[in-house]
């Protein structure tokens, strides 16, 4: 085989009644990030570059549950988590809890390759990103309404959204005893499904 | 949560991953995807990066699983990927991509679709959602 080879996601578990259009949608954003990888491959890009190059553009895209488009807390605030590794040298870099970093993936590429940590979150990761000159925006930026009905509804379900739809009625028969146990915001933890 | 996995000319792999976490998540809590080990990995040999249920792939150490798969039983890149997903990973949980340094590029999950495209060289292409 050998030569160059890419690959990119958006998320598992998709909602089987996900319109057609969205589907669409999502695809041709996907193809649209893949092409961007495809020609920096071609221009000799090295690996770690294109994939910080190909998820910055999927973070800007609301259809994704990342970046602008990122999922609500439970208080309706933004906690993006992001994460970058580079095979050739093992070097990796990720930040956790980021509410005013555009592009998440960038400041972890800079943890990588500005500090001796593989890993600030929260506080720490907003200070080292204005140190660093990240890109800041206001968090409003990554808050779409779509995402504001999706939190108010799973408030009303008592549960944990996924991304695309509320989990049917009955979910606490499906769970067994000991996940009902686990509870995670008032809810059992089996509630959580993919993304 | 969205990721990439690539092996350029060179045979260099890498990997990335970024998330805005779960709608109505309780504040603080952090999934697999800045996780190394977890959501995202990227050796010598292979790049992955997962997506699902940040707990299940968390405790299954993913992305991980599969390079390791990979570099200590010596079997392909599609048998770990494969291995890692129908054996390791609970049911219904997730799926990944990974590229390996020979230029194999896979897409596994077990969940109802993923969001995935992908792309080789010498021209291979796909973008899809369901099975």
């Amino acid at each position: 085989m050998g030569g160059w080879a890419i690959a990119v996601h958006g998320g598992a578990g998709i909602d089987p009644s996900l319109p057609l259009q969205r589907q669409e949608e999502a695809c041709q954003a996907l193809l649209s990030a893949l092409h961007l990888g495809i020609s920096a491959l071609r221009s000799a890009s090295s690996a770690v570059d294109v994939v910080e190059l190909v998820v910055r553009e999927l973070e800007l895209n609301p259809l994704f549950n990342s970046g602008c488009g990122s999922a609500l807390t439970a208080q309706g605030t933004v906690e993006m988590d992001a994460s970058i590794m580079d095979g050739s040298t093992r070097k990796c870099g990720a930040v956790s809890g980021l509410s005013t970093v555009k592009n998440p993936i960038s400041l972890a590429r800079l943890v990588m390759d500005k500090s001796p940590h593989a890993y600030l979150a929260f506080d720490g990761a907003e200070a080292f990103a204005r140190q660093h000159g990240a890109e800041i925006v206001d968090t409003s930026f990554f808050i779409i309404e779509e995402n504001v009905i999706r939190l108010k509804q799973a408030k009303e379900a008592k549960s944990i959204q996924f991304d695309y739809r509320l989990p049917s009625k009955g979910w606490d028969t499906c769970a067994s005893e000991a996940e009902q146990m686990v509870q995670m915001n008032g809810v059992p933890i089996s509630l959580y499904s993919p993304e | 949560t969205v990721g990439c996995v690539v092996v350029d000319a060179l045979g260099r792999c890498a990997a990335a991953t970024s998330t805005g976490g779960l709608i109505n998540k309780m504040c603080g809590r952090i999934g697999d995807s800045p996780l190394i080990g977890a959501g995202t990995y990227a050796c010598n040999i292979c790049a992955v990066s997962a997506t699902g249920e940040g707990e299940a792939i968390i405790r299954a150490t993913l992305a991980r699983d599969v390079a390791a798969l990979m570099e200590f039983k010596g079997i392909s890149l599609k048998e770990a990927v494969d291995c890692a997903i129908h054996e390791r990973l609970e049911d219904g949980k997730g799926g990944l991509i990974a590229v390996s340094n020979d230029g194999h590029v896979i897409c596994g999950f077990n969940t109802t679709g993923m969001f995935r495209a992908l792309a080789t060289e010498d021209g291979h292409m796909e973008v899809g959602l369901w099975d």
